[in-house]
């Protein structure tokens, strides 16, 4: 059990390296995340981290963090960014730009939609295994309901229903630019 | 476990029985919250509500800051507890059975979702923060739910105060008689009461929410909830169909006997 004591963890690991990304979209970008479960002694800080590419005008899906604060760290281009509280309340809508920080409170819903130039961020959570919540795409929240309850919550047809949950198909987190119905 | 919030403040002398102060009524239902500023709520770090759904009443999807259990006190229904990282795994067997007969679906052939659950009077159902969860009176009498938060959990990194993030419908809270008694009181207190409650989509741009789910502006906007008006406890005509194992039917039976089948 050498290995495990604090004396001999390890406690570097490299994030940008494209080929080390969990969330990979050819004409989207990538995210790669940093938690206890890849790096052990995040469980003692209870933090985790987040490095995340998006390419022209790609989305990063709206989402919240169930169980952290999120503090994001601009490292290249710029995005668009929206956050929305509690009660529907929009609390940042405005641009991003390089060497600028935005903090994210926790169950906040955020989205990110980079700019010409592409964006790139580094995001620090309050917690060693920060879970990120999608409304949009293949894990998301929307996925996960009966057709029939979009039907009734959102006063739609099935049809709109289906679209809402399928039309990302495959895509989470990572969302390509200029796909709408 | 609750030393993250610091230790609360419980300056107690006397005890006494609360009623909810506050009533939002909605199309198919009503919400009631007790004070959670109440020195015992907040001496005990917990935020309480109550939820009186109709027939046929859909509580819309939404979450909380906060842990919390519900305990059923009357009535039957459904409930959905949407689980992050969990894939949309319920597809009932019978689904896909008729599929191989080339039956036609009345449910949407592509339908598949997490996993529902039946409630009834008596049972407790234990949500994590920041899990999303809606609730459907499928009964003849009205279902009624106490849900109890735990805003002190180490889970809830804000503060105390219970936060509700809607994913659908708004709610423009509605005075009743014993609020308005209450009013005054919060008024001096400085909080502002009468806030409309609108869904998180209500908080981005109409052009984003389209690019990203990939719809149409009009369905974002539907989304959005701006006009609808019935609150966050809706009719759902003809009742809520979902693809789940039949009633009567022991969850747990169902999978032994499908389990050669697998």
């Amino acid at each position: 059990g050498v290995e495990e004591t604090i004396c001999s963890m390890r406690l570097k690991q490299n994030i940008a390296n494209p080929t080390r990304a969990d969330i990979y979209s050819e004409k989207g970008g990538r995210i790669t995340t940093l938690n206890s479960q890849k790096l052990p002694i995040l469980n003692f800080l209870q933090m985790s981290a987040e490095r995340g590419v998006l390419y022209q005008n790609a989305l990063h899906a709206p989402h919240w963090h169930s169980n952290a604060h999120s503090v994001i760290y601009v490292t290249r281009g710029s995005c668009r960014c929206q956050i929305v509280g509690n009660q529907g309340r929009q609390v940042f809508d405005g641009q991003l730009n390089q060497g600028q920080m935005l903090v994210v409170p926790q169950n906040f819903a955020v989205v990110k939609q980079a700019g010409n130039e592409g964006f790139e961020w580094v995001s620090f959570k309050t917690n060693d295994n920060a879970m990120a919540i999608p409304l949009v795409g293949k894990t998301s929240v929307l996925r996960a309901m009966p057709v029939d309850v979009l039907m009734n919550a959102y006063q739609i047809s099935r049809e709109e229903a289906q679209r809402l949950k399928y039309n990302r198909q495959e895509e989470t987190m990572v969302l390509t630019p200029g796909s709408r119905s | 476990s609750r030393h993250y919030q610091g230790q609360s403040q419980c300056r107690i002398e006397n005890i006494n029985a609360q009623e909810p102060n506050r009533r939002v009524e909605s199309e198919a239902g009503v919400v009631e919250f007790w004070d959670q500023n109440n020195e015992q709520f907040e001496c005990a770090g917990v935020a309480p509500t109550r939820y009186i759904i109709q027939p046929n009443g859909l509580l819309l999807p939404f979450f909380v800051n906060a842990p919390r259990l519900v305990y059923i006190v009357q009535g039957r229904g459904m409930s959905g507890a949407l689980i992050p990282g969990c894939p949309e795994t319920f597809h009932s067997i019978r689904q896909s059975a008729q599929l191989r007969a080339g039956r036609s679906q009345q449910q949407g052939a592509r339908d598949q979702h997490q996993k529902i659950r039946s409630i009834r009077q008596g049972d407790i159902l234990a949500l994590p923060a920041g899990v999303t969860h809606w609730l459907y009176n499928e009964g003849e009498t009205p279902l009624v739910a106490v849900s109890l938060h735990d805003t002190s959990s180490n889970a809830n990194q804000l503060d105390r105060n219970l936060r509700r993030f809607q994913l659908a419908g708004s709610q423009q809270t509605q005075t009743t008689s014993y609020q308005q008694r209450q009013q005054q009181r919060q008024q001096v207190r400085g909080q502002q009461q009468d806030i409309p409650e609108n869904n998180i989509f209500n908080g981005f741009n109409v052009e984003t929410l389209a690019e990203a789910f990939g719809v149409s502006t009009e369905t974002a906007r539907k989304l959005q909830g701006q006009n609808d008006q019935r609150g966050n406890i809706v009719f759902v005509e003809g009742g809520l169909r979902a693809i789940r194992p039949q009633q009567g039917e022991d969850e747990e039976e169902r999978e032994q006997r499908y389990r050669t089948a697998n």
